[in-house]
């Protein structure tokens, strides 16, 4: 048998070289802390469904990051998260889309799993299931930042839609408005 | 997008991914997150988590096609990889993830970069963008 291991990411894309120290700095730290959890978590004896979605949930919880608070905004203002999870071993899974409330979407994915025999709920089922099982919700206005609201400004000048970490820019990289597909 | 892959030491895998999808995406889109093989898999062979262009990802199978090319052509996990974010999806669309029931990691990526974390039991970290 082989030991543990463990791997998290918090987005990719068109991160220059060149990328601000006050950008990479909180995110390189939020990485640390994110990995610390899940070693920890694996020191004490947690199974690797627990520590993933131990580790996301600690992820949604930082805002520099793409999920949970922090999400981006769509093209009408509003906040869409989606998250899933699943278990290797047994290949069960729960998936959810569409949310604009629930604080941790990706728990709400590991009770989709466990407490229902469907895979995948989205948008105002979804919010509901959240409520039935008392799940942590807040505004939705608690989930936005200040940078959000700027990033749509900023995608909405250039009629973008706009991936992690993409500059603003109609010639940077990761701008597909034009794309036919999809 | 956010994710984390892991295995423990009787080589038990799980996956798990959450986003809030695109700037200015239309409301209703879905992407590659969500989807069970697109941007999420875990198996018996491996487990992994994506990010990047979503419906490249949804379209390329990434998360399935790592544990298809480990569990039907007999690749490692670091080849299987490889070969999809090569092959499987258009470059600058996509990193991803992937631990497997050995021990393996893996956090390839054809982007400029991925914000990504690892560890493993013998003590090994790494914390990479670039």
């Amino acid at each position: 048998m082989v030991g543990w291991a463990i791997a998290l990411h918090g987005g990719g894309g068109d991160i220059q070289l060149d990328y601000p120290d006050e950008l990479r700095i909180p995110r390189e730290i939020a990485l640390r802390h994110c990995l610390d959890v899940g070693v920890s978590a694996f020191k004490s004896g947690k199974p690797p469904l627990d520590v993933v979605e131990l580790v996301v949930r600690e992820l949604e919880n930082q805002p520099v990051f793409n999920a949970g608070k922090g999400s981006v905004l769509t093209a009408e203002c509003t906040i869409e998260m989606e998250a899933s999870i699943m278990d290797g071993k047994t290949k069960r899974c729960g998936a959810v889309s569409g949310l604009n409330t629930v604080v941790n979407p990706i728990s709400l994915a590991r009770l989709v799993m466990e407490k229902t025999p469907h895979v995948y709920l989205a948008f105002n089922a979804a919010e509901a299931f959240a409520r039935a099982h008392g799940v942590e919700t807040v505004e939705t206005s608690h989930l936005i930042t200040p940078e959000n609201i700027q990033r749509l400004k900023q995608a909405k000048e250039f009629n973008r839609v706009q991936l992690d970490y993409t500059s603003p820019g109609p010639k940077a990289q990761g701008y597909h408005g034009e794309s036919q597909t999809g | 997008t956010v994710g984390c892959v892991a295995v423990d030491s009787a080589g038990n895998l799980a996956s798990a991914t959450s986003t809030g999808g695109y700037v200015n995406k239309m409301a209703g889109r879905i992407g590659d997150s969500p989807i069970i093989g697109a941007g999420t898999y875990a198996n018996h062979l491996c487990a992994v988590s994506a990010t990047g262009q979503g419906e490249d990802i949804i379209r390329g199978t990434v998360a399935r096609d790592v544990a298809a090319l480990m569990e039907y052509k007999g690749l490692s996990l670091t080849e299987a990889a490889a070969y999809v974010i090569d092959q499987s999806v258009p470059k600058g669309s996509c990193g991803f993830i992937a631990v497997s029931a050995n021990g393996e990691v893996t956090m390839p990526f054809n982007t400029n970069g991925m914000f990504r974390a690892c560890a493993t039991e013998d003590g090994y970290t790494e914390i990479g963008i670039w």
